[in-house]
C-alpha cells in the first residue's frame, strides 16, 4: 500500500469522526443530510459484501468493518436519538433517493465488469458513491449554515477522493497489471462534484472567515 | 482477468 492510498483512506476515517464527533459533542444533526448518510451506508453495504467470500488483509477488513459500523450508527444518531433526531432539516433535505439509486442501478447492470450479482453491486456501490454527496451538497446549497465541523467534513471526503487518485496515478505506473477504468471514471466524477465546495471552502479559509456559500 | 485484485481497495 502506497502512501496516497493510507491518506486516502485517513482522510476518508477522518471525515468519519468528524461526523461523530460532531453529533456526538454537539449533540446535533444540524446541515448534515441523512439522504447522504443512507447512500454511503447503501454504499458500504453492497461493495463490502466481499467480507463474506474475499479476504485481502487485516487492515482491509478492519476499515470495512469500522465503515459499515459507523455508517450505521451516524444514521442510528440522526433518526433515533432523542435530542439528535429534533436537529436535522427534514424539511430541506429533500433529495430523493431513486434519482441517484435508480441510474446508478442501471448502469452498473449496463456497465460492468462481469455480469454476476457480486460483480453487479460491487459496481453499483462505486457509481452510488461518486454521488452520493450530491444531496449534502443541495442541503448546504439550501441552509447555508455551514458550521465548521460540516465544512471540515465534506472537505476530508474530498481530499478522501483526490488522495485516491494520486494512488491510481501512483499505481498505474508501478503496477502493471493495474488497469480500471471504470473506478477511475466514477472516482473522477466523484472528485470534480467537490470542486465547486472546495473553491468556496479555501476562499473562505483563507479570508479567515466561516464558510459562507453564495 | 485481472479486475479480481483491484478489490483490495477501500
Amino acid at each position: 500500500m502506497n502512501l496516497f492510498r493510507l491518506a486516502g483512506d485517513m482522510s476518508h476515517l477522518f471525515s468519519i469522526v468528524l461526523i461523530l464527533l460532531k453529533i456526538y459533542t454537539s449533540k446535533s444533526c444540524a446541515g448534515l443530510s441523512m439522504k447522504t448518510q443512507e447512500l454511503y451506508t447503501l454504499v458500504f453495504v453492497t461493495r463490502y459484501l466481499d467480507l463474506f467470500y474475499s479476504y485481502v488483509s487485516l487492515y482491509n477488513t478492519v476499515m470495512k468493518l469500522i465503515f459499515l459500523a459507523s455508517s450505521f450508527g451516524i444514521l442510528w444518531y440522526m433518526r433515533y436519538h432523542k435530542q439528535v433526531k429534533q436537529t436535522y432539516d427534514r424539511e430541506q433535505d429533500t433529495f430523493r433517493h431513486y434519482i441517484l439509486v435508480v441510474p446508478c442501478a442501471v448502469l452498473a447492470l449496463i456497465v460492468n465488469n462481469e455480469l454476476s450479482v457480486t460483480e453487479v453491486l460491487w459496481t453499483f456501490s462505486i457509481y452510488l458513491e461518486a454521488v452520493a454527496i450530491l444531496p449534502q451538497l443541495v442541503l448546504l446549497q439550501r441552509t447555508k449554515n455551514v458550521d465548521n465541523l460540516t465544512g471540515q467534513y465534506i472537505f476530508f471526503l474530498g481530499a478522501y477522493r483526490a488522495l485516491y487518485i494520486l494512488n491510481w496515478i501512483y499505481r498505474y505506473w508501478t503496477e502493471p497489471k493495474y488497469r480500471q477504468y471504470l473506478v477511475w471514471a466514477a472516482g473522477l466524477v466523484q472528485t470534480g462534484l467537490y470542486a465547486d465546495f472546495f473553491y468556496y471552502y479555501l476562499k473562505s479559509w483563507q479570508a479567515g472567515e466561516k464558510l459562507r456559500l453564495p | 482477468e485481472d479486475f479480481i485484485d483491484l478489490k483490495d481497495e477501500l
